[in-house]
């Protein structure tokens, strides 16, 4: 038997609120209802039996097709391996005010040491309120060296600073912390585009919080208009997030989502774990 | 007014010939979408649309309104019920010690609306003084020094203790005996999930008894919102909520949520990150962009 209109329009009501409830944005949860009424629509069932286990499986592929590949930080690796010796690889950080950016930075960089690759830290939010000595003092914790300059310099200038000073030393990997920019603020936007012109950097990664809701949508599409995003990160998923905003983020843009965060230590950083989302988002 | 914006937000609805069945479930719909984009809980959606309903199929049509009118008067009424309707007035007393003391996730905004609100308060003749009670953030008291640094308003911080009941005791007891009468304390961030830092906040709020435990919320945090600000509520009893980053196009849906479970309600939102960004709370402006 096939499914009539009117289950097929209650069962894609029941994903889109699921979705929903798990903080996927609503565009995305509405395309993808639709998206399971025309897998499901097409589908034979055998007569007399429940047909809930196929059906929770085409949901679990819908959502499979959409959430980006595993294995981003692997490639990485063997990336900044190739370069090493040539010249320093780059990667610039970016993302909104408060989303775990200069957090997540020091933790890259112990992730970079524990793998045997050296890195110097640009301090490049030269704006914020005490934003040099946080990172300085949580570089300290894994004895990684912070390049700045006072607050107020160019973010791009303390940028090509930390670039020299790693091309100087043989160090293989430049992480460029930046201040948090909202995706409404042109200024800003503009700003960032400019670091990137200037620094031309290998890598430009977001980092985004967990926990938050429809916002995602545009700060994904504004960042990755002004400035193209690489990869993503999520912080704080140990905050019970549910992480549809990975989903919402994947579906817009269609960038990898590189680590996901998940405490306030440095070691608090795990890879994208595909398996894991699809059986959270389900819930 | 709220009434003339909830008008213009469902024009769709004033343009109507009719209120039928399937105009009331558009009407509906509308709504729940509009709501849901805006970070609303599905809870609250549902919540909020069983009423409406209920009420327009129940209610006698007040004498003077159009079916539509009442409809709008239905909406205008569930949503004031939550975030009341008017505008949150300064109502801090300037005479007698008065500590306030900010909570909230990482990352929020507490920091640094702590500072607007010191600034704000001190513009309005408050004798103020702000607490760093943040042991766990690294340059958190550097952070609150430099926001402050214009403004002559002092920072009390640690110098090598641990305990935030003792630093907070220590920080009253010293702006006391200088004369200022309001006192600030920044928290660290913490969540629902990290149970020693829920404990800390619980033992710091029966040690000291603030007169005013503030939440502060992130405008774009999604449907998390309702069980986080119920979990604070319950380790310290929340008496008001400041909204941060409303300069976003965040709706701050989740804030319904907060206030649904703690009923408390918004007195400050944050429009940017400097100093001087922080506004009043109105419902009229929240409303406006709630229902987009
Ligand atoms: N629980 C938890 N907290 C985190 C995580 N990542 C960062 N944080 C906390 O979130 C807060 C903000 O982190 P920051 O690293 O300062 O964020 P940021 O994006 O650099 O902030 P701005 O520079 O001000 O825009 C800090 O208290 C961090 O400890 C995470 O994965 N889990
Ligand atoms: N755009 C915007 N940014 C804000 C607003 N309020 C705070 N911020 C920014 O949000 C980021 C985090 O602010 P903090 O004050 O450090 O947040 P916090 O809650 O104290 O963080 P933790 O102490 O780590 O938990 C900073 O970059 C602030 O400048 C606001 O109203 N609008
Ligand atoms: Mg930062
Ligand atoms: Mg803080």
């Amino acid at each position: 038997t096939q499914l009539s209109e009117k289950e097929l329009e209650k069962l894609a009501e029941e994903f889109k609120l699921t979705l929903i409830t798990n903080d996927v944005a609503l565009e995305v949860a509405e395309k993808l209802g639709d998206i399971l009424k025309e897998k499901l629509a097409g589908m034979k069932f055998k007569r007399f039996t429940d047909p809930t286990q196929q059906i929770r499986e085409v949901m679990s592929n819908v959502i499979e097709e959409i959430l980006p590949e595993e294995n981003n930080l692997e490639k990485m690796f063997m990336e900044i391996e190739e370069k090493k010796s040539r010249e320093p690889y780059v990667v610039l950080f970016v993302g909104p005010n408060g989303g775990g950016k200069t957090t997540t930075v020091v933790k890259f960089a112990k992730l970079l040491k524990d793998r045997g690759y050296s890195s110097i830290i640009a301090a490049s939010d030269t704006f914020r309120a005490g934003a040099i000595e946080q990172l300085k003092k949580l570089a300290e914790q894994v004895n990684v060296r912070v390049v700045s300059q006072k607050y107020g310099a160019d973010p791009a200038a303390v940028a090509m600073d930390a670039v020299m000073s790693a091309k100087a030393n043989m160090i293989p990997v430049v992480l460029i912390d930046t201040a948090g920019r909202t995706e409404v603020d042109i200024n800003l936007l503009e700003e960032m585009k400019k670091i990137k012109k200037v620094v031309k950097p290998d890598k430009v990664i977001f980092v985004g919080d967990a926990l938050m809701g429809n916002v995602v949508v545009e700060q994904a599409r504004r960042f990755n208009e002004y400035v193209g995003l690489d990869y993503i990160i999520l912080s704080k998923f140990d905050a019970d997030a549910r992480g549809g905003a990975a989903l919402s983020i994947s579906y817009v843009i269609g960038k990898p989502l590189l680590l996901v965060g998940v405490g306030q230590r440095l070691e608090d950083i795990k890879p994208f774990n595909k398996k894991l989302f699809r059986e959270i988002l389900l819930k | 007014s709220l009434s003339e914006l909830l008008r213009k937000a469902v024009s769709k609805l004033m343009s109507s010939t009719s209120v039928d069945e399937k105009t009331l479930n558009e009407f509906i719909r509308d709504i729940q979408r509009s709501l849901l984009i805006s970070d609303v809980s599905v809870e609250l959606v549902q919540k909020i649309s069983e009423n409406i309903r209920k009420r327009a199929v129940q209610e006698k049509i007040p004498t003077g309104l159009s079916k539509k009118e009442h409809l709008l008067k239905i909406l205008y009424d569930e949503l004031v019920k939550l975030i009341g309707e008017e505008p949150a007035r300064l109502d801090l007393p300037k005479d007698r010690r008065y500590v306030l003391m900010m909570v909230g996730i990482q990352g929020f905004g507490k920091t640094t609306s702590t500072a607007k609100l010191a600034y704000y308060l001190k513009k309005h003749g408050y004798k103020v003084g702000v607490i760093c009670a943040d042991t766990y953030r690294p340059a958190a008291s550097i952070q609150l020094e430099q926001l402050l640094k214009d403004t002559g308003i002092p920072v009390f911080k640690a110098d090598g203790i641990e305990d935030v009941v003792e630093i907070v005791k220590r920080g009253v007891e010293k702006f006391t005996s200088e004369g200022i009468k309001t006192i600030l304390i920044d928290t660290a961030g913490r969540h629902k999930s990290q149970e020693t830092l829920m404990e800390e906040m619980k033992k710091l709020q029966e040690a000291i008894k603030p007169d005013e435990v503030m939440l502060v919320i992130d405008a774009g945090i999604g449907q998390q919102a309702g069980a986080h600000a119920e979990a604070f509520h319950k380790a310290a009893p929340i008496g008001s909520i400041f909204l941060t980053k409303v300069d976003t196009s965040a709706k701050g849906g989740g804030a319904l949520s907060a206030i649904a479970v703690t009923r408390a309600r918004i007195k400050f939102i944050g429009t940017g990150e400097k100093i001087d960004e922080i506004e009043l709370f109105d419902p009229v402006g929240y409303v406006g962009r709630l229902l987009g």
